[in-house]
C-alpha cells in the first residue's frame, strides 16, 4: 500500500508554532496590533 | 475575555471578502467555520456589498487577526499555510469579534501558573494580562476548555510546559482546537446580545416531561411512551447512557403489544424555517421486529391548508437491533411545519419496539455519509488500529474511503483515499477540487454543545507526487491493489490527511465514544466554484462613474478598487480570461506551451552564446599561442 501524505508533516502544530515557523513575532502569538495599541 | 468598548463591535452580520490568495481548502473551511457561527451564535457572515467595514480573509504569512472591529474599512485576517483548520479559523474570527486569549484575562493567575524561565527569550509579552478596565471576562468562569486558550507548550524553550494549570487535570485540556467551548459561546452570545441563531431549530433529549412540546397524534393506533428503559431494550437512554440513575429518558413505541400495521405518531412542536433546508438527526434503537420502521413526515402549513399537508420524507427501515444507531434525514421546508415521527409495526416477532432519543433539527446540510465504528476502544493504541471505512461515493460520483489510524502512541490519524469506482470512466481526472470533510462526532445530546473534531482536505488536480505522477489521478492508474472484506478487488490511491487528527486523550474525553461507538461524519463536495474571484460590490455612488467608461469583455465585471476601475474576469477550471478588459483567453494548455517554448528559446539562446564564446576564445588563444610560444615553453620547464 502506498504511504499516506501527511499535511501536518507528523507534527501537531498550534497557531503559535505555525507563526513562529514563519518567523512572525506577533503580539500574543497571533494578534496584529494597530499603531495606537502598539504605543 | 473581550475588549471593552462598543466601538470594537461588528454588526451581527459581518461583511467579508475571501481573497483570491486563499488556498482552495482554506476557502471551504472558512465557509464551514461561518456555518458553526450561524448554528451556535447570532453572528452571521455575508459577502461584502460595499459596507463601510469588512473582513478581508487572505492567505498571509501565518494565522493572525486584529482584536475587535478596528473600523479601518478593510480589516485583514490571515489564514496562511497550515492554518486551514476549522477551529483555527474560529479562533481568529473570535479575535476579530473582540476576544483576547483566555490565558491573558486579568484573573488568570488564579487558575494557571506561567513558568517564566521556560519561555523563549523575548517572548514573555505573549503572556501579558489585561486589567479589567481593558478586558472584560463577562462574568464567566475561567475556561480551560476555551478554543482561545493556548496549550501548555506555548513559546517553550525546552520540553517543559510554560503554562501549568492549577487543577492538574486540565493540563492536557488547555489548547483544544476542536470547536467553541460552552463558555466561549456564553461570552460571545452575551457580548453580542444573542438570543437565537440563524440555523438552530430544536434539540430534544426527552429529559423533561413536556417532551419538548411534542404531541401524540389522535389519528393513530398506538402511542410513544417516555421511559428510562424498555423491557426488550434499550436498558438506558442515549443521552446519558445510564450514567445518571433515575434520569435519562427516551421515547419508546412498544411494537410487541400491537398488531402488524399499527402506527404510533409523535409530532414536533411548530417550527419556522428561515433557510429552506434542514437536517434532522436522531438516534434510534430497535428491539422489536427487524421489519419495524420509522417513517418521517413533514406537516407543512400554508394559507390553503390550515391543518397542514402531510408529506412522507423518509422511511427508515432495516434498523439494526440491539444498539443505538445514528440517522440523518434531509428536509427542504420553506414554510411553517412540524416533523412527524411515525413508528410502524412490521411483520415478524417483536419482543420490544422502536426507541428514539437525542433529536436535533438545524438548518444545516446533513453529512453525506456516516461511518459507524463499533467496539472502538479496543483499537486505540493497538497494532490492529488501522481501520478503513466502507467505500462511499461523492455527489459527483468519485469513490473514496477513509482511513483511521489508531496504532500510534498518542494521536489518531485520518486520511482520505480515492478508490476505483463505477463512474471512473465518466469522471474528470486528476480529480479537481473535491473537498472531503471528516468529522469525529461529539455525541453530546445537544448539537449546540458539541465540540466535534473536524478536518478537511481538498483534491488539487495539479498536485504531483515525487515520481511526477498526479496525486489525484485515477486510482486504477496510480493506486495500489486492495481488497474489501468480502474479497472484492479494487484500487486505492495514496491517502491524504493528517497523523495529528486528535490525541487519544481528547478522543477519550467528552462524548466522542459513547456506548463504545464512534461516528465519523463524511461529506465530499465539489468546491470548484470557489476557484473564481468573489464578486466585488458595484458601488452605488460616486465610484460608479469610474466604471461607466470601462467595458469589460467576455462577461467580466467592472469593480472599483483603491479608486481605480478594473475588470474582474471569469475563470473556469482549466481556462480563463485575462487582460485589462478580459480580452485575452488563457488556458492551462497555453501555459504549458508557453513554458515549454520559453524554455526551448532560452536553451537555444544559451547554446548560441556558448558556441560564440568558445569560438572567440579559441581564436584568441590560437593567436596568443603563435606570438608567445617561447614564453610558454619557459613556463612549462619552470613548472616541472
Amino acid at each position: 500500500t502506498p504511504e499516506n501524505f501527511d499535511v501536518d508533516g507528523g507534527l501537531d502544530q498550534d497557531i503559535f508554532d505555525i507563526n513562529e515557523d514563519f518567523g512572525l513575532d506577533l503580539f500574543e502569538g497571533d494578534i496584529r496590533l494597530d499603531g495606537a495599541q502598539n504605543r | 475575555n473581550s475588549i471593552i468598548g462598543e466601538k470594537y463591535r461588528w454588526p451581527h452580520t459581518i461583511p467579508y471578502v475571501l481573497e483570491d490568495s486563499l488556498e482552495m481548502n482554506a476557502k471551504g473551511i472558512i465557509l464551514n467555520a461561518f456555518e458553526r457561527y450561524r448554528l451556535k451564535t447570532c453572528i452571521d457572515f455575508k459577502p461584502w456589498a460595499g459596507e463601510a467595514n469588512y473582513l478581508s480573509v487572505f492567505k498571509g504569512s501565518g494565522c493572525w487577526s486584529s482584536v475587535g472591529n478596528r473600523r479601518v474599512r478593510k480589516q485583514d485576517l490571515s489564514i496562511g499555510a497550515g492554518c486551514d483548520r476549522i477551529a483555527t479559523v474560529q479562533h481568529e474570527l473570535l479575535h476579530a469579534l473582540g476576544f483576547w486569549h483566555e490565558q491573558s484575562r486579568s484573573d488568570r493567575d488564579d487558575y494557571i501558573r506561567i513558568i517564566w524561565d521556560r519561555i523563549q527569550p523575548d517572548k514573555e509579552h505573549n503572556f501579558n494580562t489585561y486589567d479589567d478596565q481593558v478586558s472584560d471576562s463577562l462574568n464567566v468562569p475561567y475556561d480551560y476548555t476555551s478554543v482561545m486558550h493556548y496549550s501548555k507548550t506555548a513559546f517553550q524553550n525546552g520540553t517543559e510546559p510554560t503554562i501549568v494549570t492549577k487543577i492538574s487535570n486540565f493540563m492536557d485540556v488547555i489548547g483544544q482546537r476542536m470547536d467553541f467551548s460552552e463558555y466561549d459561546l456564553l461570552k460571545l452570545n452575551q457580548l453580542y446580545n444573542c438570543s437565537s441563531s440563524l440555523s438552530f431549530m430544536d434539540s430534544c433529549d426527552f429529559e423533561l416531561e413536556n417532551v419538548c412540546g411534542m404531541i401524540q397524534s389522535s389519528s393513530d393506533s398506538a402511542d410513544w411512551q417516555r421511559v428510562s428503559w424498555a423491557p426488550g431494550g434499550p436498558g438506558s437512554d442515549h443521552s446519558n447512557m445510564g450514567r445518571c440513575t433515575g434520569s435519562g429518558f427516551f421515547m419508546h413505541f412498544d411494537s410487541s403489544s400491537v398488531s402488524v400495521g399499527a402506527i404510533a405518531i409523535l409530532e414536533s412542536r411548530t417550527l419556522y424555517p428561515k433557510r429552506g433546508f434542514q437536517c434532522l438527526q436522531l438516534f434510534l434503537y430497535n428491539s422489536g421486529s427487524e421489519n419495524d420502521q420509522l417513517n418521517i413526515y413533514i406537516r407543512e402549513y400554508s394559507a390553503g391548508s390550515v391543518n397542514g399537508t402531510l408529506t412522507l420524507v423518509e422511511e427508515i427501515k432495516d434498523i439494526p437491533t440491539g444498539s443505538w444507531q445514528l440517522y440523518h434525514v434531509t428536509l427542504e421546508v420553506t414554510s411553517k411545519f412540524r416533523v412527524v415521527f411515525a413508528g410502524v409495526r412490521g411483520p415478524g416477532a417483536s419482543r420490544g419496539g422502536l426507541s428514539m432519543d437525542d433529536i436535533n433539527l438545524s438548518e444545516t446540510r446533513c453529512p453525506h455519509h456516516v461511518w459507524h465504528i463499533r467496539n472502538f476502544t479496543q483499537f486505540i493504541g493497538s497494532p490492529n488500529g488501522i481501520l478503513y471505512s466502507p467505500p462511499f461515493y461523492s455527489s459527483k460520483g468519485y469513490a473514496f474511503q477513509i482511513h483511521l489510524t489508531l496504532s500510534h502512541l498518542t494521536n489518531a490519524g485520518i486520511y482520505l483515499h480515492l478508490i476505483s469506482g463505477a463512474n471512473d470512466d465518466q469522471l474528470q481526472w486528476p480529480c479537481p477540487w473535491q473537498q472531503a470533510t471528516m468529522t469525529l462526532l461529539d455525541q453530546n445530546p445537544d448539537i449546540r454543545q458539541r465540540m466535534s473534531n473536524q478536518r478537511s482536505v481538498t483534491t488539487d488536480p495539479l498536485m504531483t507526487t515525487d515520481n511526477g505522477t498526479y496525486f489525484w489521478d485515477r486510482p486504477s492508474k496510480v493506486g495500489a491493489v486492495a481488497f474489501f472484506p468480502n474479497g472484492t478487488q479494487f484500487n486505492r490511491s495514496m491517502g491524504y490527511g493528517t497523523s495529528a487528527f486528535i490525541t487519544y486523550q481528547r478522543l477519550k474525553s467528552r462524548d466522542f465514544i459513547k456506548g463504545n461507538d464512534v461516528y465519523i461524519l463524511l461529506t465530499m463536495e465539489d468546491i470548484s466554484h470557489l476557484n473564481s474571484t468573489q464578486m466585488q460590490p458595484i458601488p452605488t455612488s460616486g465610484n460608479s462613474d469610474l466604471c461607466s467608461d470601462v467595458k469589460c469583455e467576455n462577461d467580466g465585471i467592472c469593480v472599483v478598487r483603491d479608486g481605480n476601475a478594473e475588470c474582474r474576469c471569469p475563470s473556469w477550471d482549466d481556462w480563463w480570461y485575462s487582460g485589462q478588459r478580459c480580452e485575452k483567453r488563457g488556458s492551462t494548455r497555453d501555459t504549458i506551451i508557453i513554458a515549454v517554448s520559453s524554455t526551448a528559446a532560452v536553451f537555444a539562446l544559451m547554446l548560441i552564446v556558448t558556441l560564440v564564446s568558445v569560438y572567440c576564445t579559441r581564436n584568441k588563444y590560437r593567436a596568443k599561442g603563435s606570438s608567445h610560444g617561447a614564453d610558454l615553453t619557459l613556463e612549462n620547464r619552470h613548472a616541472f
